[in-house]
């Protein structure tokens, strides 16, 4: 309403610029959180590092071939869109791995997916990346199974399986989109990758993971889209 | 669409700046670095009245209200907003993932009577 008028609507008197800016800023608050499907601002424990977080942008920006993103950034920053245009929320997540229980030949690494998304979206594709650490002359069997809890709880069953032969040091993906897809399924929200070298080469991964080679999951979500009923 | 600027009592949009630093979000919103939470405001005479714009049924809902409240009204139009576009965000998720979205019609680029 015009500055000293009454609300044409609701008929209570305007509100004082201050008082109006307390207003605006909460409902700001209110409304990104919504749409985000947060209860509340999220307090945060564990940030990523500079390194693995710039690392882990510049190799899904370079990995995603397909996506139409608008020519312009938006002027309100300087993240490209994911899909503009399709009126379809999507996300791009980004989890970085926590070291688990680890032995000389084999190390276990957990992810968590956030109850939010587990439960409103459905996964487009997720892929796992991990820096090998340089195996030596030859090459290097490595076996990496994804576990998932099984119904109790109480232990992990091996969700799939994949063998992978690594030459050299550097980066490799491994397609995860069933595995995520199914723990989400499951409303579970952790993830566990064990990779076991064969013989003679120590840890598969390199020791003490330096920033910019922390092993992480970047996975593409949509939001479900409610069940509509037309009317005729 | 006419950017509010000096007296004027016209539709405009108001632009409406939240720094995430200010309200301390700075640290869980790492881009961008506020929220362009534009709005519109002002009046709609009639012969300004008749521009379409995005909102028709929230134009109808408000105008019974207007009625309701004031019968002798003569509101017929609304200055509600005719072009928006998405908030892009990147952010930590409750677990410290980074989680990249863009929420769809967040700012108001533009409004206009309906």
């Amino acid at each position: 309403a015009p500055q000293g008028a009454g609300c044409p609507a609701c008929g209570l008197a305007a509100l004082a610029p201050a008082t109006q800016r307390d207003v605006l800023v909460s409902l700001a608050k209110q409304s990104i959180l919504s749409k985000l499907r947060l209860p509340d601002r999220p307090n945060i424990t564990q940030p990523a590092s500079r390194g693995a977080l710039l690392t882990a942008l510049r190799r899904t920006r370079a990995q995603r071939t397909d996506a139409a993103v608008s020519p312009g950034a938006p002027r309100d920053g300087s993240i490209p869109r994911l899909r503009p245009g399709t009126g379809v929320q999507e996300y791009e997540i980004l989890s970085f791995a926590e070291s688990g229980s680890s032995t000389s030949r084999s190390v276990r690494l957990h992810f968590r997916f956030t109850r939010e998304l587990a439960g409103s979206t459905e996964i487009l594709q997720a892929t796992l990346h991990l820096f090998w650490a340089a195996p030596g002359p030859g090459t290097h069997p490595v076996t990496i199974r994804l576990l998932q809890p099984d119904p109790t709880g109480l232990n992990m069953t091996v969700a799939s399986e994949t063998r992978l032969e690594v030459q050299r040091a550097g980066w490799a993906t491994l397609d995860m989109g069933q595995a995520v897809q199914s723990l989400f399924g499951q409303g579970s929200q952790r993830l566990t990758v064990e990779l076991e070298a064969a013989g003679g080469w120590g840890s598969p991964l390199l020791a003490g993971h330096s920033d910019s080679h922390w092993p992480f999951v970047a996975a593409r979500a949509r939001a479900r889209m409610p069940h509509r009923v037309q009317r005729r | 669409g006419i950017d509010c600027s000096g007296n004027s009592r016209m539709c405009c949009r108001k632009e409406f700046f939240v720094d995430f630093k200010e309200i301390g979000w700075e640290d869980w919103i790492i881009q961008p670095e506020g929220y362009h939470m534009n709005y519109c405001t002002g009046l709609c005479p009639l012969h300004v009245a008749g521009i379409p714009g995005l909102a028709a049924s929230f134009h109808t809902a408000v105008l019974n209200l207007i009625k309701a409240n004031n019968a002798d009204a003569a509101v017929d139009s609304c200055c509600v907003p005719t072009q928006r576009r998405p908030l892009s965000l990147l952010y930590y998720d409750r677990d410290s993932n980074i989680v990249k979205t863009d929420i769809p019609d967040m700012i108001v680029d533009a409004c206009g009577c309906t």
